[in-house]
């Protein structure tokens, strides 16, 4: 449902600014969302440098953006308090990119039933149409699912339903906001004419026999093969569980058919990074000796190795037997090369072996940590349940656990929790800035196809407790015992996040729970360098920072011109900011419109100098006459 | 439950962009979308 007008759209990368009034967490989320739709889409962001329009994030009141391109310079897109969730971002830039909401679309009285007695009095124009002159659909099928779409519920007055969906199974579907959805995905290429992706490598279920174009090396003892039951298992393949008769395959390297030592090499297609980083995920299942292990290489070629170079990456080994398990590999790549899987038996008696389904590959940072949640349905089901993850450790060194309430259902909560660690000594208390991801992973075989539910806190080091302790200070001071299940005591500080992390219906639905294995995917950052305050080196005592004592406006960035603090100000094509603080805005326009009113004004003011002189003259020119005539009686005088 | 000892980012109450532009009393198109003057007339 996109605004019709070529004026209206922006280039595919995008320029834009987060300003310092944003809140730091809406910061990492927003970039994280930028994340989001490079690898889902065509669309990238960078920061501005000087492009005539550009999109300007900042923290007004409440979460808001304009629709398309307006060609205004510095667009404004507000992410307020409470607007810091993935999903709110990525439903205001599609705002931006050219995006009404789906239900205004002219068609949508054939998908839902808009009930006008429900909505708040003086609200009823939120659910008007934009027909078909205004907006286009792009050819695409009203979506349910769009990331655009109201909830039954917007601008009730009451507790009914606003909206009701003509089609019932998606009435709990509406308003979601999970993540852009595949048919949110098509309209955005469509609308900027493009399907590439920044990020997207490759996404591998083998369910075509030409396993992705990935080769079987010549170099090792045996092939994998592509099967889809293995006697000693597994059972089905990871992708479709077993629920498609006649489809369901993955990748098998039979351990039990080699000695130990034995291997068998898979190589993928060849790749050619762009950004020099990427993320490996990829299911495995083993059904072999328990020692049987996989090792990840990259093959990078170059002008002078032909055959390319083959680094080890990881060792993956003491895999747990019987059941699909993530696995995560981050890869640093930059050059042309091939992605390697080598299976190697391992001592003692095989019943089966290795096998890879559903992998994805992708130029994105991996996640630190997984938390994987075994017979999850069962969990679910226990009255009272409450899960605490194993103890993790940040990059940093904090140690944290992360809490996942089931006890208020149809709620299900999420919070992370600072525990003691290892290295708590030497680390700064409070925990300053860092960011904590938690993400519920939809575990769909493709990677550009999932919709993971997202949120994400930031330990602000000033905050504090009921009882004036620093709540991110160090848990062995300000937490409470408690025991992991080995008996082991530590201490756990205050848990940080939200009771409405994702409802019951909703972790139901898409591939949350899949094969009874729930998957909470951990990164923590440290985003200290995005807080603006911070950001800048804290002056020293002898040098002053000039720039302090100065704000631009508009979007000016201050600078030090021959040890003066000035303000450079924005411009774009047809207008600019000018001013000690750009605090005055100037336009082509403007210009003109001065110049002709001005040269109106100075033509008006010398014709009034040109009569009034010409009276004069003619004044005086008269009375010289009358002046030289003698006393002449005027009576009939003749000409002689 | 005690133990837990936990904060909430959003006083645990689910709040969609509408809900959170309504409260602040926003008057904005379709619930959060700005409409520059062109579009206004």
């Amino acid at each position: 449902n996109s605004l019709i007008g070529e004026e209206y759209r922006w280039p595919h990368t995008i320029p834009y600014v987060l300003e310092d009034s944003l809140e730091i967490n809406a910061k990492g989320v927003i970039l994280n969302a930028f994340e989001r739709y490079r690898l889902k889409t065509c669309i990238d962001f960078k920061p501005w440098a000087g492009e005539a329009n550009y999109i300007s994030v900042f923290k007004e009141s409440g979460c808001w953006s304009y629709v398309g391109n307006r060609h205004i310079g510095r667009q404004e897109l507000s992410i307020g308090a409470n607007c810091d969730r993935i999903a709110t971002v990525q439903h205001e830039f599609l705002h931006a990119l050219g995006f009404w909401h789906e239900q205004s679309r002219f068609d949508r009285d054939d998908y839902v039933r808009i009930v006008w007695d429900r909505i708040l009095s003086g609200r009823e124009h939120n659910f008007n149409i934009h027909d078909d002159t205004e907006s286009d659909s792009l050819n695409v099928p009203y979506d349910y699912m769009s990331v655009m779409h109201y909830s039954k519920n917007a601008f009730q007055n009451g507790t009914e339903p606003t909206i009701v969906t003509r089609v019932s199974d998606f009435e709990d579907v509406i308003g979601q906001r999970l993540d852009l959805s595949d048919t949110d995905v098509l309209k955005l290429n469509r609308l900027y004419n493009c399907t590439s992706s920044l990020s997207f490598m490759d996404s591998c279920n083998f369910e075509l026999e030409n396993v992705c174009g990935m080769i079987q090396s010549s170099r090792d003892s045996v092939d994998w093969q592509r099967v889809s039951q293995i006697p000693g298992g597994p059972e089905n393949d990871h992708s479709n569980m077993g629920q498609c008769q006649g489809s369901g395959f993955f990748m098998h390297f039979d351990s039990q058919s080699v000695n130990v030592g034995g291997t068998a090499v898979l190589e993928s297609r060849i790749f050619y990074p762009k950004r020099g980083f990427q993320c490996l995920e990829f299911y495995l299942y083993d059904s072999g000796s328990g020692t049987d292990q996989l090792n990840i290489y990259v093959r990078e070629y170059s002008v002078n190795d032909l055959d390319g170079k083959l680094t080890l990456v990881k060792e993956i080994k003491e895999i747990p037997t019987g059941s699909w398990q993530l696995y995560y590999v981050t890869l640093q790549v930059t050059s042309k090369s091939r992605v390697v899987f080598e299976g190697l038996r391992g001592a003692g008696a095989s019943s089966g072996g290795l096998s890879i389904d559903d992998i994805n590959l992708s130029e994105t940072q991996c996640p630190h940590h997984i938390w994987h949640i075994r017979n999850f349905t069962q969990i679910f089901d226990t009255p009272n349940a409450s899960l605490y993850s194993p103890p993790f450790y940040s990059p940093k060194g904090y140690a944290f656990q992360i809490y996942l309430n089931l006890q208020s259902l149809p709620n299900v909560g999420i919070y992370f929790h600072l525990i003691s660690g290892a290295n708590d000594d030497q680390l700064q208390w409070p925990c300053p800035w860092q960011q904590a991801t938690m993400t519920l992973l939809d575990q769909n075989p493709d990677i550009r196809q999932r919709m993971s539910n997202q949120r994400s806190i930031t330990t602000d080091p000033f905050m504090t407790t009921d009882n004036g302790n620093y709540f991110w200070d160090n848990p062995s001071k300000v937490g409470k015992l408690a025991f992991f299940p080995n008996g082991t005591q530590f201490s756990r500080g205050g848990g940080y996040g939200t009771s409405v992390f994702i409802t019951e219906k909703r972790i139901k639905s898409r591939d949350f729970i899949k094969g009874n294995d729930v998957y909470i995917l951990l990164t923590v950052e440290d985003i200290s360098h995005l807080n603006s305050t911070s950001s800048q080196p804290a002056p020293t005592s002898s040098v002053r920072d000039l720039c302090s004592s100065v704000t631009c406006e508009n979007g000016g960035i201050c600078t030090v011109q021959d040890d003066k603090a000035e303000c450079r100000c924005p411009s774009g094509e047809d207008w600019w900011y000018m001013g000690e603080r750009c605090e005055k805005r100037g336009s082509t326009q403007d210009t003109i419109v001065i110049a002709v009113s001005s040269t109106v004004a100075v033509f008006v003011l010398m014709l009034i100098v040109t009569l009034v002189s010409v009276y004069c003259v003619r004044r005086k020119y008269r009375k010289g006459t009358s002046s030289k005539t003698p006393n002449v009686a005027i009576e009939n005088q003749y000409a002689f | 439950t005690p133990e837990n000892f936990v904060k909430d980012i959003d006083a645990g109450i689910d709040q969609d962009i509408f809900d959170i532009n309504e409260d602040l009393g926003l008057e904005l198109f379709q619930g959060d979308i700005r409409l520059d003057r062109v579009q206004g007339r």
